[in-house]
């Protein structure tokens, strides 16, 4: 059920995904802060399909020379691109602190036994700026291969673009920084080559009292 | 591309995509 209902192809789903600041409190405690979150979902057949989007209309957010985007999809499978639209949490006080961690953890699982290889591009003006390529191997539990991207660190453009558009004063400014700021994800199978997942990322600054939101889409061409 | 300096406002997306969720 959850194929269309969810962030998953025919052979890997994403089961949680979240960019995080870990603020330690004391020696035994620390605040945890969410900046973006997919959290586990659990669609059944009666919920609705997410809804589409033309890949077209976002090309030039993302890589678009050899291997970018537009040659992705068109390699396919169709069925294993995804848009996110995150609206982060940016409510957090930012400290150039070195006990600070800034982490990405996420979780993926497959009927399937494989090593899958993650790269992640944070894109500016549709240009790439920053790669980090993972590897990862799978553990078989419950009856499937799960995959877990543990407590990544964030790069330091990463870190250096938070606290810069946390100095913004308006999130009308912030988010007129996030219009040419974009993250694509695309993981594969190491050995096949085989896209499992691709995944754009586009982002607003949240103006909820509830954290982090999100909105997933397909990406098609009609 | 053919909508390359198009701003995002202006391309052809669902409503929802400018629709912050509320839920917590």
């Amino acid at each position: 059920p959850w194929q269309g209902r969810s962030i998953a192809s025919s052979k890997l789903r994403m089961l949680e995904f979240s960019a995080f600041l870990e603020q330690p409190q004391d020696p035994e405690t620390f605040n945890k802060h969410l900046f973006v979150h997919i959290g586990q979902s659990n669609p059944s057949y009666s919920d609705a399909y997410l809804e589409s989007v033309d890949i077209r209309q976002i090309y030039d957010k993302f890589p678009e020379k050899k291997g970018g985007l537009k040659d992705l999809f068109d390699k396919g499978p169709h069925n294993a691109f995804f848009l996110v639209k995150f609206w982060a949490d940016l409510s957090v006080n930012l400290q150039d602190d070195s006990s600070f961690f800034y982490g990405v953890s996420s979780q993926y699982e497959s009927s399937e036994n494989m090593i899958i290889t993650s790269s992640t591009k944070v894109c500016s003006f549709g240009k790439q700026v920053v790669e980090k390529v993972e590897t990862e191997y799978a553990r078989f539990e419950n009856g499937r291969y799960v995959f877990r991207i543990h407590r990544s660190p964030l790069c330091e453009y990463m870190i250096n673009f938070i606290h810069k558009l946390k100095h913004l004063p308006e999130k009308y400014m912030m988010n007129s920084v996030l219009e040419n700021f974009t993250i694509l994800q695309v993981v594969t199978n190491r050995d096949t080559l085989e896209t499992l997942l691709c995944i754009a990322y586009v982002f607003e600054v949240s103006t909820s009292e509830h954290g982090a939101q999100h909105h997933i889409y397909r990406l098609v061409k009609d | 591309s053919a909508v390359e300096q198009v701003p995002m406002r202006k391309r052809q997306l669902p409503a929802s995509f400018w629709e912050e969720p509320k839920l917590t």
